[in-house]
């Protein structure tokens, strides 16, 4: 296994985003593993519009009130949606009336699957390593409080947030993974923080979300 | 400054600070996360929770080791005798 694996390293993971007032979380991180998919099988690294799967993606989803990756994906798939540009669809931060309902131009996912991976963490790790970057639910609760360093405790597993993986290091005395957070670039590190790998830490493991385009 | 408001987030903060030296508290090495004083620190969990922890996610299926498998590009093996 690659001891050290970082997408951002070879161009594969747009800026850090900022949801404020909009906890449309579930948004973020499925557009930003497809941001990230796209970068890795054409080589184009480009934002999509986090406001359009806000406005559109249905299946119970509630826009900045909250949703969910696994339908979010599903309804992508099952619509045959394209995902156009940020920069044609940008953000407003609020849940607004879907402006795109057949749009042909953009990005459509070929495929996605949502897996348990609790106690096969080495399968999550290989994932990252062999496919690339995941979107996982997890418990933020505790990250009111972060500043920095690898979170190994203390964390709870009530899954109320969705971020995206970008990476993971196994050189250090704890192996962690990188996670991309969506509250600005001035949070831990530089929009970024570190996850311990192996423990379902945070409920990192419990729902794990890959997409192919 | 005075205001209720300004009396009701300082509060909240000095909280805050209580909360960051018990977590700061339980850490064992150098590698562990750091708790203290950033963006939401005037923010009650309560706020917290209600504004930033939206995700409506229930925990997922177990993978099949096969399904995976065709994630990562792997064959599946053989059966022979």
């Amino acid at each position: 296994r690659t001891q050290k694996v970082d997408w951002r390293k070879t161009n594969k993971v747009t800026a850090v985003n900022n949801q404020k007032d909009c906890g449309a979380c579930w948004a973020f991180s499925s557009v930003e593993i497809i941001e990230s998919m796209v970068a890795i099988r054409k080589g184009v690294l480009a934002p999509l519009s986090v406001q359009q799967m806000t406005d559109c993606a249905r299946f119970g989803n509630r826009g900045c009130q909250g949703g969910n990756i696994e339908t979010a994906l599903m309804w992508l798939k099952s619509t045959n949606t394209a995902l156009v540009s940020s920069k044609k669809y940008p953000l407003t931060w609020k849940t607004e009336t879907c402006k795109l309902t057949n749009s042909t131009e953009g990005v459509t996912i070929s495929s996605h699957a949502t897996y348990g991976l609790v106690q096969n963490e080495e399968k999550m790790v290989d994932l990252i390593e062999n496919h690339g970057p995941v979107a996982v639910a997890i418990d933020a609760t505790l990250w009111q409080d972060y500043l920095g360093g690898v979170i190994q405790h203390h964390c709870e597993m009530n899954l109320n947030h969705a971020v995206e993986i970008v990476g993971y290091d196994l050189t250090g005395n704890v192996p962690y993974y990188i996670v991309r957070n969506s509250w600005g670039t001035d949070f831990g590190h530089s929009g970024y923080l570190y996850i311990k790998i192996g423990k379902n830490v945070c409920g990192i493991a419990t729902s794990v979300s890959i997409v192919d385009v | 400054e005075g205001s209720k408001e300004y009396i009701f987030r300082m509060n909240v903060f000095e909280k805050s600070l209580i909360r960051h030296a018990k977590l700061n508290s339980k850490t064992v090495s150098i590698e562990n996360a750091q708790f203290g004083i950033n963006k939401f620190s005037d923010m009650t969990p309560e706020e917290f929770q209600v504004k930033f922890l939206k995700l409506k996610q229930e925990p997922a299926e177990p993978f099949q080791p096969l399904s995976l498998d065709l994630w990562l590009g792997n064959k599946p093996i053989a059966t022979t005798e």
